[in-house]
């Protein structure tokens, strides 16, 4: 008794034909990346959906390596607030990441990404919670007044009624001024996920 | 040169905005 467990909680996939409708993945795109999926969901705990320690795991390679940005990522993914993405999440999320989703949708999804506190604006002191995130993950030094320039020079582009917080409409227009802001937002391979998970054929209800 | 460049393309320098990584599992 007691050493029998760890019987896996099978999650069924859900509808590929209408996560296709609903995205710009077609079919056998959805079905290549439920492998994907896969691989990700049953890293620690084979229980076909995805921790933030698996998420984590899948992008840096190292569990124990906490990143302000991934988790980020992670709390936007997780739309349902489970705490673990499942399928669905994972499509849908990758979606915005899709080369051809509108930049609309990137640009809303970068706003969320870094309005950290949920106020709807993003604020200065989120802007330097970022920068310090990413020079400790870098392991760079920059002086306390470095860092201030940075902040003060990207609002008086990003915030122009000056009022020390960036809202939607600001970000938009400073996210047009900066395209490259969005490069982070499109992921070339979700293009031919296929080719990617060839083995998603041997799973397909896609028939030739 | 960091002071050149805005926050917002510092930040997005981070290994962990980019999801590329996410398909080589």
């Amino acid at each position: 008794m007691g050493c029998f467990h760890s019987k896996v909680r099978e999650i069924p996939m859900e509808d590929p034909f209408a996560l296709a409708s609903e995205t710009a993945f077609s079919v056998s795109d959805v079905e290549a990346l439920y492998e994907l999926f896969k691989n990700i969901s049953r890293s620690v705990t084979d229980d076909g959906l995805i921790s933030k320690e698996e998420f984590q795991l899948a992008i840096f390679n190292n569990k124990k390596k906490e990143n302000l940005f991934t988790s980020r990522i992670f709390d936007l993914f997780d739309v349902k607030k489970k705490g673990v993405i499942d399928f669905g999440d994972f499509v849908r999320a990758l979606n915005v990441f899709h080369p051809s989703a509108p930049m609309e949708v990137k640009i809303e999804f970068s706003f969320k990404l870094y309005d950290l506190d949920n106020t709807g604006f993003i604020e200065r002191h989120e802007v330097k919670q970022m920068i310090n995130a990413l020079l400790c993950e870098a392991e760079i030094k920059l002086s306390e007044e470095t860092i201030e320039t940075i902040i003060n020079k990207t609002f008086m582009d990003a915030d122009p009624n000056q009022d020390g917080k960036i809202d939607k409409y600001e970000w938009k227009n400073f996210v047009y001024e900066n395209p490259s802001l969005l490069k982070v937002m499109t992921l070339p391979y979700l293009r031919d996920v296929t080719t990617a998970f060839p083995s998603f054929v041997f799973h397909s209800k896609v028939e030739d | 040169q960091p002071t050149s460049m805005n926050a917002f393309e510092l930040i997005s320098m981070s290994k962990g905005l980019n999801l590329e990584n996410l398909f080589d599992t």
